[in-house]
């Protein structure tokens, strides 16, 4: 009978795109924003 | 590959030079500086004197990278110190690829910048499908998906250099995990994946590209996953790896169905072609998919006019030559000559005949495999070619599909003989090719629900009637999503009196069945 | 009616290969930068913990709400990151300004004494990062090329 696709962590009902945050194949769940590397002005790389 | 005498020894010195360079706070934005410094090593050194030494340099390379990471593997007590350790030269490695590639050749020469990409490309594919071929299962993927992934994702930053060369570096990736595709390198296909579904790489790939020029590379790779996990999906129980993969591989449609479904819609006959015919529910996700901009009417509408439906006349992209399947020649010649005259008579006769041998000499006989006699292929291609060359003689007539004008035609007597002529297992394909086109509105989904409700109503045994139900049913009784056409096909189906469904004894064969269609004909009145 | 289909030599050793890579699954963070303040390792938090992130936890009317000193964490601990770029977003929205020379974030305290073309001048408030805190200082030459 297949599986409830409903429950492998995507947000299907979401109106934005979902693969922005897409975790991956094996995630459970999206990617959160601390998660995704980003192009931030090279000021703000403190270290 | 009977390095020079000293490279080896030179390139690790080097390596070694630059892991420590790239690491220092002051290598400046994006290692520049330091890597300004290190370019005068690598020419006084000569590494980059010949192609050739280049060649050698970056394989070296690579080989000094995987050995830290197995050594890592084998040293380190946590995923996280593992990584740690591991990515600290596999990063900077990254980096001096990147940065090599952004300063080769001047500024807009973008060839020597491609080139140079496709070389260190194809020397990290070999050294993985070589690491693979000598350590069995003990290989691991770590060392190489982090350079490809990390490699992409440094050329796929925002800068001008970059952008100028960005449909040749997706290219040159798509093409080397063509190269490194599960069914040749399965020792690498979680992290293949992982790369495949990375979210900059469908970004790129599906929405940035302008002109959709991306989605068929894309397309290239899913049918190279749906190849490799055909054998393992094929038997109903899956083993946990296969399983794990199968899962991934949902999740991934499951994103592909949401943000690009017209992706799905024009790529999705040659997806069904190759992904094995019990994997219902992969597959309906794959039928699932309709235009964005298209609002489908509730299949359970009383009383709906699917005929009356703006889009229902217009055809569907199908982004597959399925018109060059048909082979040898000869076959797809007597095919177009029958099509147009209905003759000569021995083209029927022959399928209705020797359907078996003219199967085989149609060669949808491939092999005496139980559960391997039809080129499935060829048997799709053949339906859907029949079937659009019968639209367009509808339409050319000023026509829609309906029970009335598809009957008596050259394209339901190839379509009732082989319903008729068949074995189980060949009609079981070749039924199922006819309902993997129910999908949204549109002139495919008309014709072919109209096909499929004909063959019903015209059988000359219930065993055609059953198995059509069948078909059907399987693919009502999975998990969500239904294709829409699907849905629409087989309301019809027991709800007009025509077909006079209820009237079969194969409906009232086992109480859950019959309780089954009662709650589907329940939710359709 | 298609019957199992037993697998091929091939496709045996495929599997194999295959179920050898299952014991070695790829993580996230293999696809992320190394983050070396907080890396991305999973933590077994008691299951009543909520498991998984608030709903729009990446949107900018989520960190409007959040607190300046988380925001200044999110800023200084998550660098490189998408959260880092939200947390910058939302401190601009409150009026801070990110000082390039310092590294550090201002915020007039009162309308500053003196403005010219290159530079204003008066009392402000900054986050000090490593004192970790926020602070006033007076007479403070707020150069504008300085500002990201």
């Amino acid at each position: 009978l297949g599986s409830d696709l409903t429950t492998l962590g995507l947000n299907l009902n979401s109106p934005e795109p979902l693969y922005n945050n897409f975790g991956g194949p094996w995630a459970e769940n999206p990617c959160r924003p601390q998660d995704i590397d980003f192009h931030v002005p090279p000021e703000y790389l403190t270290n | 590959y009977d390095d020079p005498h000293g490279l080896p020894e030179k390139t690790e010195y080097l390596l070694q030079e630059w892991v420590a360079m790239y690491h220092l706070p002051n290598a400046g934005r994006d290692s520049s500086k330091a890597f300004g410094h290190f370019v005068t090593q690598m020419s006084l050194h000569g590494v980059l004197k010949t192609d050739d030494l280049i060649t050698r340099f970056f394989r070296l390379c690579t080989q000094f990278c995987v050995d830290i990471s197995y050594r890592a593997l084998a040293s380190e007590p946590t995923a996280d110190l593992i990584r740690s350790k591991a990515f600290h030269t596999l990063d900077a490695y990254v980096r001096l690829i990147a940065l090599l590639i952004k300063h080769s050749g001047d500024a807009n020469n973008g060839v020597t910048k491609v080139n140079l990409l496709n070389k260190v490309l194809g020397i990290v594919a070999g050294v993985l499908l070589q690491d693979q071929e000598v350590r069995g299962a003990e290989f691991q993927q770590l060392a190489y998906h982090r350079i490809l992934i990390m490699l992409f994702l440094e050329l796929n930053a925002p800068e001008q250099v970059l952008d100028s060369i960005n449909f040749q570096v997706l290219t040159a990736f798509c093409h080397t995990l063509h190269i490194l595709r599960p069914a040749k390198a399965p020792g690498f296909a979680y992290a293949w994946l992982e790369i495949v579904s990375h979210r900059v790489f469908i970004g790129r790939l599906l929405s940035i590209t302008p002109q959709q020029k991306g989605w068929g590379m894309y397309a290239q790779l899913l049918i190279d996953l749906f190849k490799f996990l055909a054998p393992f999906l094929r038997n109903a129980e899956l083993s946990k790896p296969v399983s794990m993969l199968y899962k991934g591989t949902l999740r991934v449609l499951l994103v592909l169905l949401h943000d690009f479904p017209e992706f799905l819609c024009d790529y999705h006959y040659g997806f069904c072609d190759v992904i094995p015919p019990n994997c219902i529910q992969m597959r309906n996700l794959i039928l699932s998919a309709f235009p964005r901009n298209m609002r489908l009417p509730d299949p359970f509408t009383p009383n709906l006019k699917v005929d009356m439906l703006p889009e229902i006349s217009h055809a569907p992209r199908v982004l597959t030559h399925f018109a060059a399947m048909i082979q040898p020649p000869t076959l797809k010649k007597d095919l177009d000559s029958y099509l147009k005259t209905r003759g000569p008579v021995t083209f029927l006769s022959e399928l209705r005949s020797v359907v078996q041998v003219h199967v085989s000499s149609m060669n949808l006989h491939v092999s005496p495999e139980p559960g391997m006699h039809y080129n499935l292929p060829l048997l799709n291609a053949l339906v859907l070619y029949v079937g659009t060359q019968a639209i367009q003689s509808i339409q050319t007539k000023g026509l829609s599909p309906s029970m009335a004008t598809i009957g008596h035609s050259s394209y339901m007597d190839i379509f009732q003989s082989l319903a008729v002529n068949l074995d189980t297992e060949g009609r079981y394909l070749f039924i199922n090719a006819i309902a993997n086109q129910l999908r949204y509105p549109n002139s495919h989904t008309h014709y072919f629900s109209c096909v499929l409700l004909c063959l019903f109503a015209e059988a000359n045994s219930e065993a055609i009637q059953e198995q059509i139900t069948r078909v059907l049913l399987e693919r009502l009784i999975v998990n969500r999503p239904h294709p829409w056409g699907l849905l629409i096909t087989f309301i019809e189906l027991i709800k007009n009196p025509v077909f006079k469904f209820w009237n079969h004894e194969f409906v009232h064969c086992a109480p859950e069945i019959e309780k089954l269609f009662e709650s589907v004909a329940r939710s359709c009145m | 009616p298609l019957g199992p289909v037993a697998l091929s030599k091939e496709q045996q050793i495929q599997h194999q290969s295959l179920e050898a890579a299952f014991y070695h699954m790829p993580h996230p963070s293999d696809s992320e930068r190394l983050r070396h303040y907080l890396p991305r390792s999973p933590y077994m938090t008691p299951p009543y913990y909520p498991q998984s992130v608030p709903l729009a936890s990446d949107s900018l009317d989520f960190f409007h709400r959040l607190s300046t000193e988380t925001l200044f964490f999110i800023f200084y601990y998550l660098e490189g990151t998408k959260a880092q770029y939200l947390a910058a977003k939302a401190l601009k929205k409150q009026s801070w300004r990110f000082h390039t020379k310092y590294m550090m974030w201002f915020q007039r305290h009162e309308e500053p004494k003196t403005i010219t073309e290159e530079y204003e001048q008066g009392t402000y408030i900054y986050f000090d990062y490593e004192k970790w805190g926020q602070r006033k200082k007076e007479g403070f030459t707020f150069e504008y090329r300085f500002l990201e």
